[in-house]
């Protein structure tokens, strides 16, 4: 009797970083 | 007086996402694991999407930070070079053109995520976002 179990899952764009800001320094 | 205690400060910590094994879906609807993500996968992913844009992103420095287990990293932004500093965790993966998942201490990104890991050099290229629509 194995209860499912849900798994997440994430999104591509969520692992890379939005650099591109207008507060650039 | 326990109401009275603040709670301590939880530790930084990296979002589950990178966590091998992770379930990662991209905008075709395909499912991956964290660990088997290609170059290709986010271009193709950028191509599909209508808002995002896949941009290159330089490291030109990497800094020690006086915080403890942080690095401040420099990279020249997308097709201006923007220059951006970004602080983050020594063990923060970023995911390098043709190369994979990089870090400033690699060691410590297997050790806790265990993931497969490079190390972050000076002059590798990442892959960073932006918005298609961006001015």
């Amino acid at each position: 009797n194995v209860e499912p179990r849900s798994v997440p899952v994430f999104p591509w764009h969520s692992l890379v970083p939005f650099l591109e800001t207008s507060q650039s320094n | 007086s326990l109401l009275a205690t603040p709670p301590p400060p939880s530790a930084p910590s990296l979002p589950p996402y990178f966590t091998k094994g992770s379930i990662i879906q991209l905008a075709d609807g395909e499912l991956k694991r964290v660990e088997d993500l290609k170059t290709e996968d986010f271009i193709q992913s950028a191509e599909i999407s209508s808002e995002l844009k896949i941009d290159s992103s330089t490291v030109e420095r990497i800094d020690s930070s006086h915080t403890p287990h942080f690095a401040i990293i420099q990279f020249a932004v997308g097709e201006h070079r923007s220059q951006v500093s970004v602080e983050v965790l020594v063990e923060y993966p970023f995911f390098v053109f043709g190369q994979g998942w990089s870090s400033c201490c690699p060691d410590r990104t297997t050790q806790l995520l265990e993931l497969p890991c490079a190390k972050l050099s000076v002059g590798d290229v990442c892959i960073s976002l932006t918005l298609k629509n961006l001015k």
